[in-house]
């Protein structure tokens, strides 16, 4: 469902839920994060005044009533306690300014006609209004349109992992840049004989499973190699040559020292399943790379073969130590043979004669991110990271976030990172001309 | 709400431009450190 051309109507939507939506704060990807702490309730704006008979276009001064993520609901000067006149606005997107943007832009404030007939001396009503009053930041628009600059664009090759095969990577080149979310075509299969797109992936510039080229070399990682009949570099759809994406394009990760007491193979612990996002189940370190990364395993559904590892760096969220889950009232999901009820670490560890990898190795700090559980947010489905949907904070343990797609079953719920560059606040889709996938069937 | 983040709020003067003529404000908006 393509809330985009549909329409998605997030004011009443919210207006339903309870208005709670995650702050812009909370998200330090997003377009104006570093600015959105100066936004509050209260704030006045210039915006768009369409209640007049004037043929040109005016504006009047309204105030910030609530804050949903980049949305606004916002009410006219003059309406008082009247919210039967509220709207409301994407402040990234819409005719929104700073107070004194019209008389810059020579437009004129006009009040609805409604209120203007009320307002006996106009000057000493809005002098009244205004002074000592906050105003949106003067570089608003500026500062968001700085955010949505990119350092990749179309033509830009990287190594990606597999979604076929995921203990692996394959080249890939960028096609398109939405948001900074890339769209990626596998190399040696990206496009067939009439230029269709035969297959794609997709994910945040900022993802942990995006590299530049040559990384996979470097840690030790494995790659699928491009078939010699390949070339890209001559197909209608990339403009310019392709380039080699290079390692400052990419999210720098915490540093990781990895001396004696690093991971080793064998040592267990708790993963967020990569195949399926709900569960975080009982693994194991199944191979150690360079720079911070391993190999890891579920144990149980392991094929035997290696194909189904998956890399996970040291400082991921995804990544836990024994009891993580018991400490947190977490199901944990135990190896086929055991039952969850019966299941204990210490008996485990002696039943296969292995070792808990050492707690501290583990990222778990709570970094007091500012989620909480209820409040709503647009999300990818990381199984069909293409979709960013409307959904919910179902819970949070420490860094971790469990995310309800709204309208699905709770068994599509899956955990995530507070700091996952795959989600993003309410009003974020209709910024950067993303679709939002609504939430299926009557809420 | 500014301190810390490399921004702070200072007091502007802003045009206001109506049908009955134009005047200034003084408001209070944020803006990067100098």
């Amino acid at each position: 469902q393509d809330a985009t051309l549909a329409g998605f109507d997030w004011g009443s939507y919210l207006e339903k839920s309870g208005y709670l939506a995650a702050p812009v704060t909370c998200f330090r990807h997003a377009p104006l994060c570093a600015q959105w702490d100066d936004i509050c309730v209260g704030l006045k704006v210039e915006v768009l005044n369409s209640y007049t008979t004037l043929h040109a276009k005016v504006y009047w001064i309204a105030s910030i009533v609530l804050l949903a993520g980049y949305k606004a609901l916002l009410r006219f000067e003059g309406f008082e306690d009247d919210d039967s006149r509220d709207f409301w606005c994407n402040l990234g997107t819409a005719d929104v300014h700073p107070i004194g943007w019209c008389a810059v832009n020579s437009k004129l404030l006009v009040p609805p006609q409604e209120i203007h007939q009320k307002i006996e001396d106009l000057k000493s009503y809005l002098m009244e209004r205004l002074v000592g009053a906050d105003t949106l930041p003067v570089d608003f628009h500026v500062k968001m349109a700085d955010s949505m600059r990119f350092a990749f664009r179309q033509g830009i090759r990287v190594e990606v992992v597999d979604r076929s095969q995921v203990r692996r990577t394959r080249l890939a080149v960028v096609d398109t840049v939405i948001g900074g979310r890339l769209r990626l075509l596998y190399e040696d299969e990206g496009l067939g004989a009439s230029g269709e797109v035969l297959s794609d992936f997709w994910c945040h510039m900022q993802s942990p499973l995006v590299h530049y080229v040559g990384w996979s070399e470097r840690v030790g990682h494995s790659i699928k190699r491009t078939g010699p009949n390949v070339n890209m570099d001559t197909h209608p759809a990339f403009r310019k040559p392709l380039q080699d994406s290079v390692p400052h394009q990419f999210k720098r990760l915490r540093t990781v020292y990895m001396g004696e007491t690093f991971f080793e193979k064998g040592m267990k612990l708790e993963a967020v399943d990569p195949l399926n996002l709900g569960n975080i189940c009982v693994a194991s370190v199944r191979k150690v790379l360079l720079d911070g990364y391993i190999m890891v395993g579920i144990d149980g559904v392991e094929i035997g073969d290696g194909s189904d590892w998956f890399c996970y760096h040291a400082s991921s969220y995804a990544i836990l130590p024994v009891g993580y889950c018991q400490d947190n009232n977490i199901p944990l999901t135990v190896p086929t043979g055991y039952v969850q009820a019966t299941f204990t670490w210490p008996k485990y560890l002696e039943e296969t004669g292995t070792v808990a990898a050492p707690g501290r190795l583990f990222n778990t700090d709570d970094i007091g991110h500012g989620f909480t559980s209820g409040m709503k947010l647009e999300a990818v489905d990381l199984m069909e990271p293409r979709l960013v949907c409307v959904a919910t904070v179902r819970r949070c343990v420490g860094r971790l976030l469990l995310l309800h797609f709204d309208g699905w079953e709770p068994e599509f719920d899956q955990w995530v990172d507070c700091q996952s560059p795959e989600i993003y606040p309410v009003g974020w889709c209709e910024i950067t001309g993303y679709q939002l996938q609504a939430p299926i069937g009557p809420e | 709400a500014a301190e810390g983040t490399g921004r702070k709020w200072e007091q502007k003067q802003v045009q206001i431009k109506t049908l009955e003529g134009e005047f200034s404000v003084t408001m209070w908006a944020s803006d990067d450190k100098k």
